[in-house]
């Protein structure tokens, strides 16, 4: 089956969007087929990926409406074995159109479904940017996601937003998906050098255990760099410590992934 | 009249309750009676300034539902001339418990406009800290407010949410609030030693010349550190550099007012 990871965090500016291209991008290098299915209206995950605005005519929007399958939305990226549902900004009018339609919270999943009994499109992993919301775009990736990988970044107010996050799961849990289950935290703009990356980063590991990747991934101007060209930086800059420590992060979740 | 200030930009992570919370608290340190009304269900201007999570029961939640007035939701701050409205996480229900009401769009308005009707209570200026969307929150606080102070991270993905932003605010003005308009756009986390921050500065400054504010916010570990001492970083370091960007923000803020 499918392995559906949802990457989210209703904070804002906390990684999501550079973990799915990076970690989508590492799941791929290692051999497995990736579709990144970008449903944040902002599209940052499809402009990361070097998706044109005038290639996002068909795309999340109309999988979301049921207007075309996941099949048909596929983008190719720069990326062997990684493909996009690209966002645009019609997607923000969704959360409106769908408020009183049938299964609005499950559109997402059932559309994963449906690719799931294609074996030759079905792909390994589907990997889901969010928004940095809690609205019906967000609940669309956590009932359809088995697990939820939470990019936090080292700062004050993200770790204050993180019990919010973790309520949230429960209840998609408790009503709208049983499977799903946090799949891991990763600590993102990790700084060595100052004391409130330190004690963000003892604060997480002593409440979560082992629910916190071993890797972090450091601060490092090449990451903010890479968009601009399109590219994931494991492409724009192999050599960089993020670039490693994404790979290293793919790996730690390919070993969960075996562990489950 | 009460002028109100809505800091806003859907983009996550690009200093919006950060400027929110040191432009109020410059304003007030130089005489402005300042009201600032977080309208974030993450609440994380309330908790940079100091109020704790049990003296948030009454807050923005109840003066949308028209539950309560303003003046009886004024905590103080360690900031004198300063007080906020607190969000909690109930505001994120506003959004659909106000989807039916009658004047859903501007509930915030109406509340700001009986707050100005009683002299002794009003402010000289509300601040607007908006959440990381373009939903009914961000609605309210663009159709109550005369400008819209919008903090630009010096980053890709931000410059790319600009246009966006900017075409939301000329919907709102041809619909909801013919008087709305881009106070200014203020430089956030720039690092002059990067490419990137020179890129985007010069991209804003050639795109929108007079409307980017001179003042430039430098990113600064200081910043990231104040809120977990619940206190802006104008108390918690007024010696650092953004402190003293956030005072010469301020001044410039005033000085726009005088020329309007
Ligand atoms: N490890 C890193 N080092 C340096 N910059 C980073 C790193 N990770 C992300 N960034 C930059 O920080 C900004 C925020 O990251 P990103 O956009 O991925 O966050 P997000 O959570 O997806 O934001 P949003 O909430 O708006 O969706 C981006 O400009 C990105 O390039
Ligand atoms: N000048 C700065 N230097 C260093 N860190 C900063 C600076 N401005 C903001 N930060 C930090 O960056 C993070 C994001 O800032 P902030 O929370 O103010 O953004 P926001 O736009 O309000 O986010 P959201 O979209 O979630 O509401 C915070 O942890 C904050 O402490
Ligand atoms: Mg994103
Ligand atoms: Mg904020």
């Amino acid at each position: 089956p499918i392995r559906v990871l949802a990457i989210a965090n209703q904070k804002g500016g906390v990684g999501k969007t550079t973990t799915a291209i990076n970690l989508g991008t590492a799941l791929a290098a290692a051999g497995s087929k990736v579709v990144l299915f970008d449903i944040d209206p902002q599209g940052n995950a499809s402009t990361g990926l070097g998706i044109a605005r005038a290639d996002r005519s068909v795309g999340a929007y109309q999988v979301l409406l049921g207007e075309a399958r996941i099949d048909q939305c596929l983008a190719r990226t720069s990326v062997p074995g990684l493909s996009v549902v690209a966002a645009d900004p019609d997607l923000a009018g969704a959360e409106i159109e769908l408020s009183q339609a049938p299964r609005r919270n499950f559109r997402l999943r059932d559309a994963i479904d449906a690719l799931g009994r294609d074996p030759t499109a079905r792909p390994d992993f589907v990997l889901v940017d969010c928004p940095p919301s809690l609205t019906l775009l967000t609940i669309n990736a956590l009932a359809a996601a088995q697990g939820v990988v939470v990019p936090l970044q080292c700062e004050f107010f993200a770790l204050e937003g993180l019990s919010q996050l973790l309520r949230t799961i429960e209840l998609v849990r408790g009503s709208l998906n049983p499977n799903l289950d946090v799949h891991g935290v990763v600590l993102t703009m990790h700084d060595r050098r100052t004391n409130l990356t330190e004690q963000v980063e003892a604060d997480v590991r002593s409440h979560l255990g082992a629910k916190v990747f071993d890797t972090v991934i450091p601060r490092n101007v090449r990451v903010s760099e890479a968009p601009s060209f399109g590219k994931p930086v494991l492409l724009y800059d192999h050599t960089c410590a993020a670039s490693d420590a994404y790979i290293r992060l793919a790996r730690e979740v390919l070993q969960r992934e075996r562990a489950a």
